[in-house]
């Protein structure tokens, strides 16, 4: 169980905390959201409402996909949708302290985990990254 | 070094090959590329010329930096502009056999990597997801 071990002392380093993670709120409309997004780089951002709670993800081609239609590509429909309306909610969600065997097991089919409390007030997030490096500093042992 | 060892006895089972990687072509014109990007939901593609050759990735964000200007969100622009002319082309490309320490080392900053042959021509994608199943497998043990 050496690869546990060697994660369990690296514990406190895999969280990228709230302040820094790139989010919307979830009365955004789409129009802002898509300025975001683009500006940002990020492909799939976590959404908040305003007292900082996680309600879900989203990403450019969720907006996108409102802007295909009978009249080609057309944005004019963003201002009057609100990002809780597109965003997606099943969203598996973990909490401090980690358990590391459900962490490796989750980030199999996401690039990311959102890490809430038990109010599911958002904390931070664990991406594959920095679990890839905890992996390059174990394979060199 | 039973990492790597654990590792190169799954080789052949990282590559997912060209033929089921969603891409587009350098010529292809915007609006084109918006909808592909927009309907497959990948995040970032490669970009491939008419004979194969692996020319650069390319992501929604990309596209929709082009629509961001004087007028709000305008798509007008995107029929009269390819892909080649804002495709990112700083791209690592790595080679079979796989060197399992530089995939693991370039993971740290690439979602995946892009396999070519010594012509570069497109060979196929190693993921982050592929590498992280072969996590779980060897923590497993
Ligand atoms: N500005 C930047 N600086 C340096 N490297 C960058 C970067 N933007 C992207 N990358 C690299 O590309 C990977 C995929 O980014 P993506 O935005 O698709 O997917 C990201 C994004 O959806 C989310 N994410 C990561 N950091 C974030 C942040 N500060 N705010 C919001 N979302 C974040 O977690 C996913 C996985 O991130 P991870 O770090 O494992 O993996 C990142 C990282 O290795
Ligand atoms: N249709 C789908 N079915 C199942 N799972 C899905 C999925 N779309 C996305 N995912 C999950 O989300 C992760 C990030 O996808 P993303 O599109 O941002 O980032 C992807 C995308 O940019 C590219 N990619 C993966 N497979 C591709 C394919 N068949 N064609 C084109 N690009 C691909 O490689 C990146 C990393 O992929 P990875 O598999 O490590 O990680 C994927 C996978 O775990």
């Amino acid at each position: 169980k050496s690869i546990e071990s060697l994660f369990e002392q690296r514990q406190d380093h895999f969280l990228i905390p709230a302040e820094i993670v790139a989010n919307v709120q979830e009365t955004n409309h789409l129009d802002h959201a898509f300025l975001v997004l683009t500006k940002i780089k990020y492909s799939k951002i976590p959404v908040l409402d305003n007292e900082q709670h996680f309600k879900g993800l989203l990403s450019l081609s969720m907006i996108a996909e409102t802007m295909l239609g009978m009249n080609g590509i057309d944005p004019s429909t963003l201002p009057r949708h609100q990002v809780r309306e597109i965003m997606q909610t099943d969203v598996p969600t973990i909490e401090l302290p980690y358990d590391i065997e459900e962490i490796l097991h989750l980030l199999v089919d996401q690039p990311f985990l959102v890490v809430v409390d038990k109010d599911q007030i958002f904390t931070g997030i664990v991406t594959r990254r920095e679990i890839m490096k905890g992996f390059n500093y174990t394979a060199h042992e």
